[in-house]
């Protein structure tokens, strides 16, 4: 199966509603610097079931969409859709944030726990719980060279 | 839990040589590189050594390789990690950022190569202009200032390759 | 040791707003930056806090800029640092490695200019075009294979410059 | 002042003796990934004092310049020459590592203790005791900014 497009919503620097896509086999992401492009694999990390403690934002809250303009009675809500294909069948996964920062899972329009989240997405093999080894953020790689060999033993393990 | 290790370990150390080789390769000659545990008998007490040699360039220690060296080392690690957990898809964030001209064309080429056997789908942030003319689509960043957001443009580079030729 | 302390901390923080928003210039306006004491009555037992608003952005932390943002923001510190603690030169490996093309032509468009000043000497290790080419000189490195060592050329850029005018 | 030239033997990758040089005001080092630039730096690193465990490299010897080549046999020393210029006058730095490992400096061709050299330098203005800000590494930058508040105290300490 492979990402078909994003929808985000009010998603960290992307204000409104947003479709991004689609996605092909290789996909390159460009623009200057602080245009969004973190931001948009943020948004992947974040549909795809990653703890907020590893996202670059310190609570819930911080990933929702602020902007100077803003009068401060806004109560924004964020969402980041991902829109999944799989043998020509489109599987919606959706992760929305409250303008209260309380979090909220759906697969296909339902409302669902966490856990079955996750369980859907393993389905298709995604699975955040484990390794996270296909999310490799800005500055992992130079991370990885840099590990030591009991470092390399943990991450192995990790992965097994 | 051991068997698992030792079976993670065996699929991964076979593949990062392989890898390795096909990222380094010049005039038929790629480079070599290996896992080792430390200690094949603990293996949870020592650690895996990972040894990586560039072509031509004698044997050295990881710290001992230059930035862009390590950079390539890296990836063949997180591919072969990749061969033991597969996942569908792989969102990198600004890996070729030590590389020079040669090693990004390689990198790029590789993943274009891994992309096109359609098992695996590839999501790369870049501000390198020679990787990311050789990806299939792009999609663009830029910064509505009024707005103060992200917006986003989409582009198909096969197509256009296409209606050029 | 409080004095020398907060003279350096005085010269640094009123360096660091003039050099930020020269960095981030677009259009006539810069970006704002400064350093603030987080207990200036008890300076050592508490940190420094460093802002850095990049133009037409607002108010954030430096963990929630972005990496090119960052990595323009260390760099006025770096020359702020300086202004304190003046060298006779200034070695850099590979600072431009997250900077984009805009970034890139901006802080070598700096370092010109402080070179030109002719109190300051530069040395950067660069991979991108369109920062060497605007250095006086080059030192090129290559490998020769055979010798398995370093070997160097150097040009000067202004002399062919002025020949080709 | 400023450097005018440098001259490496057998230092790191530069096998032989190699002169390096005329630097102008701004100078680009530049080159494919494991050429030696970034030895280069160890080398201006090296010859204006810095200590070897802030150096890339183990030991001093492991400075030392070795090729696959090698007998085995080989009995190599090292040396970095930093040419300064100052006022119209040149002024040379040296700083050696014997087939031993012994470390040794010159100033103007006479031997010197280390702490003789450091003062010649610090005449000049290249202060390696107090703060290396002057030597920028790969990596360095983006440390600086994930610099805690307290670490840029200790950083300003360093300072003044
Ligand atoms: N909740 C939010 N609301 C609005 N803007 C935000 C929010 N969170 C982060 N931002 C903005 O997003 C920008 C960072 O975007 P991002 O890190 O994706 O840039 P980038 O394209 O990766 O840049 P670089 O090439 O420099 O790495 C910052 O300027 C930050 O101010
Ligand atoms: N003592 C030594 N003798 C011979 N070669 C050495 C020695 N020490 C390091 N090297 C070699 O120097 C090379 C690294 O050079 P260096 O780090 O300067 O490269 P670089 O030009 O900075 O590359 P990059 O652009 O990837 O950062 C390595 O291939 C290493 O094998
Ligand atoms: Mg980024
Ligand atoms: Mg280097």
């Amino acid at each position: 199966g492979r990402i078909k497009r994003l929808e985000l919503q009010n998603f960290k620097s992307y204000g409104g509603k947003q479709i991004i896509g689609p996605f092909g086999d290789f996909t390159a992401v460009i623009g200057p610097n602080g245009a969004g492009k973190s931001n948009l694999m943020d948004a992947i990390s974040f549909v795809v079931g990653l703890q907020s403690k590893e996202l670059r934002g310190r609570q819930l809250k911080d990933l929702i969409f602020r902007s100077s303009n803003d009068t401060g009675d806004e109560e924004r809500s964020a969402s980041v859709t991902l829109v999944y294909e799989n043998d020509g069948q489109e599987t919606k996964f959706m992760r929305c944030i409250s303008d209260k920062g309380i979090g909220e899972y759906r697969v296909s329009g339902r409302v669902v726990k966490a856990e079955v989240y996750h369980e859907q997405l393993k389905r298709f093999g995604i699975l955040t719980k484990a390794h996270l080894g296909f999310l490799v953020f800005q500055g992992y790689v130079s991370e990885l060279a840099g590990k030591s060999p009991m470092e390399l033993t943990t991450l192995f393990e990790q992965v097994s | 839990r051991k068997e698992r290790f030792l079976e993670a370990f065996n699929v991964i150390s076979e593949e990062i040589t392989k890898v390795y080789t096909e990222l380094t390769e010049v005039d038929g000659i790629g480079g070599t590189a290996y896992l080792s545990l430390e200690d094949p008998s603990e293996p949870f007490l020592h650690g895996i050594k990972y040894n990586a040699m560039p072509p031509a360039k004698r044997f050295r220690d990881m710290d001992q390789l230059s930035g862009g060296e390590r950079t390539v080392a890296a990836l063949a690690l997180l591919f072969a990690i990749h061969k033991f957990r597969p996942s569908p898809f792989f969102v990198m964030d600004e890996v070729d950022a030590a590389l020079d001209n040669v090693n990004v064309t390689r990198v790029a080429d590789y993943i274009r190569m891994r992309a096109q056997e359609g098992l695996l789908q590839f999501v790369v942030i870049s501000l390198k202009d020679n990787f990311y003319e050789r990806a299939h689509g792009l999609v663009g960043i830029f910064r509505d200032v009024s707005l103060e957001c992200s917006r986003t443009v989409t582009l198909d580079l096969e197509k256009h390759a296409a209606e050029v030729a």
